[in-house]
């Protein structure tokens, strides 16, 4: 099983939809600073669900939403769609999440609606769970340098 | 419950002290309690050795070896607790061109069990990938997507060589 | 002593709104008081706007755009206060070729009344350097100097351009 | 005015004494990641007159000094000299330290022997105080990122 295709729309720079589809292997996402590498990431955290804005950098949820510049409005929405490659034999898993400005997510899974704990069950027996370190954010390797002894325990019992 | 964490702490202080010895060349390290007396409470630290050199807490490696060292741990929580992918932002950031060879040696070794992708501004971490999405932003404040030719970055890596 | 402070201050933040403007060819940044009532016991921030974007607080810019706003204190401060060298460790760690393409220029546009000795792992920077002394270590953990061609590092700089 | 010449001897990794030659303007210093790069910079930091071990990344004074591997033996002292060009019509200075494993610390302006307080003195007059931004440490960059407004105002005020 792997990430084969990611979509992004209205995710925090990402003002147009853009399509991403990856290799089951090694890909890389380069760019200038600030062009919205990160953002991606911040992307793929949100459409499996993440509840901390705080993990996505940001303070408010509708900070995540392209926030308009002067040349270019707001957007009402911000959408992000995953796509699974199926594995033996299983067919893909297409994950949605839509966040609307008033707050209110509507989180689908091969278009049918379905709330969070669906989407987090669904992940459960994937290993895309809280646990593992699937995810590193920019400056993570520098926390578990920098982390204490308790600090590093709590990064291994949520790891390990 | 705190059995099952001991287990599961055994088997990441093995594949830790295996993959920084194999990231390193040789040398040695270890994650340990720092009171093993009190399991249930106890805190945790690196301790490494990389070769030739003195046993020492993590904090008193150079800037390059800390992140490698904290990368062995990022790649035994992999091993243990395999995930369909791996995004992994900047983490060579620290790393010498011969560093991020030896790791992205290591990478390209476990790829057929596991997908990574790569954020990075260093090329000789593009030479294992196998594509290359490039991001750019105008004056708009609008990311957009755009095309990369692989050959642009790997025809002479940051270390000289060819390796396309 | 206070009205030194201001003074000192004053001439701080107009260098560093001028070199960030400068560094990131466009936008605007301000060094400020977070609390301009009690300016003997005020913390002081930052916040940028880099071109094409919203006004924000360090903390909310890209990786990148921090080390390039904390760069343009670090040039402002060897403004208003020169020194006759200048040590950088590996400041470049976050940047992307360009802007490290656009840090170098300045450094190169100020070398004549200042003297800086930079230690890096990303060829873009070496472009500028005249001289470059290489460090090693064998198995011994001896330090020794190594002599490093210039052309190694420069005949093809990450960004892809013959520079030697 | 500008750091003519360095020499290293004894100082943490660099057992046999080494001698670097700098131009006025801008040279570079590269190396695998572990090799010294960084000890380069402590060197300079103690040479003129650094008393913090903490300022170079050690705990104790003697840390400073080579302590040996299973190959060659610890030293019992370390010396680090510095060259500054004259500036003006003024001729050369020449500042040296040597620090013995007995804690107690030499120190040199021409070959002649001085107190602590005449380097600090000597150099008042440089701008290589403590004021000033003349050293960034790996490292210090991102402090400067997340200081939180009462440690950017210390910095602010040590530096300007
Ligand atoms: N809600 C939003 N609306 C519009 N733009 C946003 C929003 N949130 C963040 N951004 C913009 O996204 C940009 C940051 O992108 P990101 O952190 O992904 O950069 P990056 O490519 O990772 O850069 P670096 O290489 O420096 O790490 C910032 O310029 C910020 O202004
Ligand atoms: N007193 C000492 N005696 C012997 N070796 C020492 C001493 N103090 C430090 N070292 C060694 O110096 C090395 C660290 O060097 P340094 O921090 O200068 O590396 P660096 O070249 O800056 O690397 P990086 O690119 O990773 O930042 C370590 O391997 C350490 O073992
Ligand atoms: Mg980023
Ligand atoms: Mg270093």
């Amino acid at each position: 099983m792997y990430l084969k295709k990611l979509g992004i729309n209205g995710f925090k720079s990402f003002a147009s939809p853009v399509q991403l589809e990856f290799t089951p292997g090694i890909s890389a996402i380069v760019g200038p600073n600030g062009s919205g590498k990160s953002n991606i990431t911040d992307a793929i955290r949100f459409v499996l669900g993440e509840q901390s804005t705080k993990s996505m950098r940001s303070h408010r949820m509708d900070d995540i939403i392209f926030s308009g510049t002067d040349k270019v409005r707001q957007k009402g929405a911000c959408e992000v769609t995953l796509v699974l490659s199926g594995e033996d034999g299983e067919s893909e898993r297409v994950i949605s999440r839509k966040l609307f400005r008033t707050g209110e997510s509507q989180y689908r899974i091969n278009g049918r609606t379905v709330r969070l704990r669906d989407i987090q069950e669904s992940f459960r027996d994937t290993g895309l769970g809280k646990n593992g370190y699937s995810m590193v954010s920019q400056g993570g390797i520098e926390s578990i340098v920098s982390a204490g002894p308790a600090e590093l325990r709590a990064i291994v019992e949520e790891a390990a | 419950m705190e059995e099952r964490f001991s287990e599961r702490f055994a088997l990441l202080q093995s594949a830790f002290s295996r993959i920084f010895t194999r990231l390193f060349e040789g040398g040695t390290a270890r994650l340990a309690y720092t009171n093993p007396e009190d399991i249930l409470g106890s805190g945790i630290e690196l301790t490494a050795q990389p070769p030739g050199k003195n046993l020492r807490h993590i904090s008193l490696l150079s800037g390059g070896e800390k992140a490698m060292t904290a990368i062995s741990l990022l790649l035994a929580f992999i091993q243990i607790n395999p995930a369909p992918f791996c995004i992994i932002d900047e983490i060579d950031a620290a790393l010498d061109d011969s560093n991020i060879m030896r790791f992205t040696n290591y990478l390209d070794e476990i790829r057929e069990e596991n997908q990574f992708i790569i954020i990075t501004h260093r090329k000789t971490t593009l030479r294992i990938c196998e594509r290359i999405y490039g991001v750019s932003m105008n004056r708009d404040g609008i990311s957009r997507l755009v095309a990369v030719e692989v050959s642009d970055y790997t025809e002479e890596s940051e270390s000289g060589q060819t390796t396309a």
